[in-house]
């Protein structure tokens, strides 16, 4: 049991920082046990540190840096269980412009392997899709229209 | 295996006419003013997956996930609620000899549902086992549902250590 | 302390129905007691109608029109203390642009008596406030730069 | 009484250079990226109010409010952190006689704060006092933090009471 967890942490330690510098232009983050001696006796903490800062715990970022370091922690566990297809539901909502427009970059850069299908309200995101749906309620009723069709190989 | 079509009749904030959601691989996104649909349409596919938590689709019974009319468009309460959702099963992950396998699920009032695979009916477990096979289900970790990275940013390290203790 | 509750109750109330009208173009939003006998036995439930939507329970609405909802619950709770200033950081998150710019609209209309400082990622708000001031960061040190100056009197 | 300026000094992402907000009465706004030091400078009102727990404005520790130095722009670690609040006071509220009046508070390392009212050292306790006159105190419910509403999304009818019963 203890192998097969410190070889998972050690997989997903290495995708979050692959996502966490992706997602931030040159950032750094990475998962410390608490107790590497006796893993399941502590939790485990991620540091973090964002272009031309100090690297702190998560704990003391801002709202946003922490939502940033989340998507990179969600996206890190994604390569540990594989799935062809995801779907995200505003992940992007606490990201400035720059974050989004970054995210949007990830996805791009895997959307010839895998599926992403991204619920968002940011224009910075909506911009970068291949395809956009918009959704509208008329009356209670909702409705689909299909906004968009970028070719999938720009 | 990816989804090539979502369809939608009668689930939630979407009417008796079937509205379709065409996919293609890569990014795409939905988008939308607040309250219009979108979560709905994630909710439909953890139905169409055989979500048996009606909470987690947001809805406190079975009836509540059914289209329950509107008296502005002049639209009755729906009998029933249907969602369709296609995958391209090309890479033949799923156990099915089709490259296009259909999956669909609907729920009557009673809180009866009845699923398909590529239109014949089949029960649940048995359709749950060809989508397990692709590792599909509706609780994998591929869909993120509204509010998970608000709560992501204050978990604690051993919360944090049981996220991935769970994975193994 | 019944007598007590239940007047702050119906002026809460009363402002709810006032801000949910203003923040959705029209409409409709009361408070319900579980219990009305006896006010502290039961909880107080929210009843919200949408412009053309029917009136559901506040809990089966979507993320977004429920932030709406606290959001005028927020500003119902402000008239009962009120204040002369109020500091209020990044409440319109999960906002669409059309009601982001509702309680931008508000935030005007109330301008002249309260003093209202947003912290907000939203250009629709940015570009509604009479003075905006942009934060930003240099290696780890923040500063503060005035952006814009619209008359007060607009 | 409303805020006429914001100044701060060694507090959190600030710098040793003292950084000026310069507001009017009716709406501001600010905005920035991500990190930036926008909260930081709610935590700065919260703090000149007297907010005794540096939990609330997200520090471990009153050190950990304190400008902590960066390498990169050759600035060492401050000694202490101040912010002033300069308030209008041309309606009166605060027991004060003049128009404006200014409050600021200074912490050290060794967690020692220092009050001044209009430049003079005063106690805690007076200036909560003086504050409290005009309704105003770190923990009214004028100031909102960040994700106050995604909380207040998920309340249950018992706490929606329990908020109101609060107030009174
Ligand atoms: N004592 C300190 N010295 C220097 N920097 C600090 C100190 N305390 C906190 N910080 C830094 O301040 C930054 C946080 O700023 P703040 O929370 O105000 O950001 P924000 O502009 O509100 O961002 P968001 O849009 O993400 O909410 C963090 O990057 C954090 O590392
Ligand atoms: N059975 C039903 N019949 C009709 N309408 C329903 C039903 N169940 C839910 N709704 C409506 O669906 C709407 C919610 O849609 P949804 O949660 O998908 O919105 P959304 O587009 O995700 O919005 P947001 O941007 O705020 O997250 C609500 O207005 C709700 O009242
Ligand atoms: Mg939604
Ligand atoms: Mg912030």
């Amino acid at each position: 049991k203890r192998r097969v967890f410190m070889d998972a942490f050690d997989k997903i330690n290495q995708q979050l920082k692959n996502y966490f510098s992706k997602l931030t232009g040159g950032g750094f983050a990475f998962l410390q046990l608490e107790n590497p001696d006796e893993p399941f006796q502590g939790g485990i903490d991620m540091i973090v540190q964002f272009p031309n800062k100090p690297s702190i715990v998560v704990s003391g970022a801002s709202g946003g840096e922490r939502s940033v370091a989340a998507v990179a922690f969600i996206f890190a566990l994604k390569d540990f269980t594989p799935s062809s297809f995801y779907i995200l539901d505003e992940v992007d909502a606490h990201l400035d412009a720059f974050h989004v427009s970054k995210l949007a970059d990830v996805l791009l850069e895997e959307a010839g392997k895998i599926q992403f299908i991204v619920i968002t309200l940011k224009p910075e995101m909506v911009n970068k899709a291949q395809k956009v749906y918009g959704v509208y309620e008329r009356n209670g009723v909702s409705s689909v229209i299909s906004a968009k069709f970028l070719e999938a190989t720009s | 295996p990816y989804i090539k079509k979502i369809e939608l009749k009668g689930f939630k904030s979407f009417g008796p006419q079937t509205v379709k959601v065409v996919l293609d691989k890569g990014f795409t996104a939905i988008t939308g003013p607040n309250g219009s649909g979108k979560t709905n349409i994630m909710d439909a596919c953890l139905f169409a997956l055989g979500e048996l938590s009606t909470r987690r689709m947001r809805a406190e019974n079975a009836a509540k996930l059914i289209f329950h009319g509107s008296e502005k468009a002049g639209l009755e309460k729906a009998k029933m609620a249907k969602v369709v959702i296609q995958f391209d099963n090309s890479d033949g992950a799923m156990p099915v000899d089709t490259t296009t396998v259909t999956v669909s699920r609907e729920v009557y009032r009673n809180g009866q549902s009845v699923y398909r695979l590529n239109g014949r009916r089949i029960s649940r477990v048995h359709i749950l086992e060809i989508l397990s096979m692709a590792a599909i289900s509706s609780t994998s970790q591929n869909i993120i549902p509204q509010g998970t990275i608000t709560r992501l940013t204050d978990i604690n390290p051993m919360e944090r250590r049981k996220i991935i203790e769970d994975l193994i």
